[in-house]
């Protein structure tokens, strides 16, 4: 493992527990996307198939678990937790899960390496991925006052997608046969949909003004 | 040889 993927590893569990912060102590879901979150959910259920039938390392499965039972009761909480559901914007996270979800369904079913169930599952994980950030960044544009916590786990979520292209990169470069079309594109758009809210992102930070996107 | 997708990866 190179410091890359690890670095983005651990971006990526860093935005997890902003989330779990936001949720538990402040009891709060605001400008958090359940679409996005449930998105997140079906991901990692598809893509974590082989869980418990291909070991690569410790590290590797207590990731994979990790992954799977927080996105899972992130969705839980936000629908059912007493307190932290009544925070949650229903009004204005309006995106429709279909409209991503059924694309992409198509599209692993056509462009695979391999037709199989699980390879077409796995696949169909990296293009929902690639997307899932999209209704919380609609949902980030309708909200007058983005929180710290909010910015900063959409911010982590991106970083950790830019750290993975880097380590693609690496990995080209040392490893002999390392070539996944389908995961460097899809890796490569999803990380392309954070480039506006990077820009915003920055300049707030820059000038220590409040996140707000243009809408 | 078989080429693997990258499963080592999350």
């Amino acid at each position: 493992m190179n410091i890359f993927r690890l670095s983005g590893d651990m971006t990526h569990l860093m935005s997890v527990i902003v989330l779990l912060l936001k949720i538990h102590t402040i009891k709060s879901c605001a400008g958090i996307s359940l679409k996005t979150q449930e998105l997140y959910a079906l991901v990692f259920a598809t893509r974590y198939l082989d869980i418990f039938t291909d070991f690569v390392s410790v590290y590797n499965t207590i990731m994979k678990l990790i992954f799977l039972a927080t996105s899972f009761s992130i969705v839980w909480y936000m629908r059912h937790h007493k307190i932290v559901r009544r925070s949650y914007d229903k009004e204005q996270d309006t995106f429709r899960h279909l409209f991503l979800i059924l694309p992409c369904l198509i599209l692993a079913l056509v462009v695979n390496e391999k037709f199989t169930f699980k390879e077409v599952m796995w696949t169909f994980s990296l293009y929902v991925e690639a997307v899932a950030i999209l209704p919380q960044l609609v949902l980030l544009q309708r909200t007058k006052n983005i929180d710290n916590l909010t910015g900063q786990y959409v911010f982590l979520l991106g970083a950790y997608r830019a750290l993975y292209i880097l380590n693609w990169i690496y990995r080209y470069l040392t490893e002999k046969h390392f070539v996944h079309w389908i995961t460097w594109i899809s890796g490569l758009v999803q990380t392309l949909l954070y480039a506006d809210f990077f820009y915003y992102y920055i300049n707030s930070w820059k000038n220590n003004v409040r996140l707000q996107l243009p809408a | 040889e078989e080429q693997e997708t990258s499963k080592d990866e999350l």
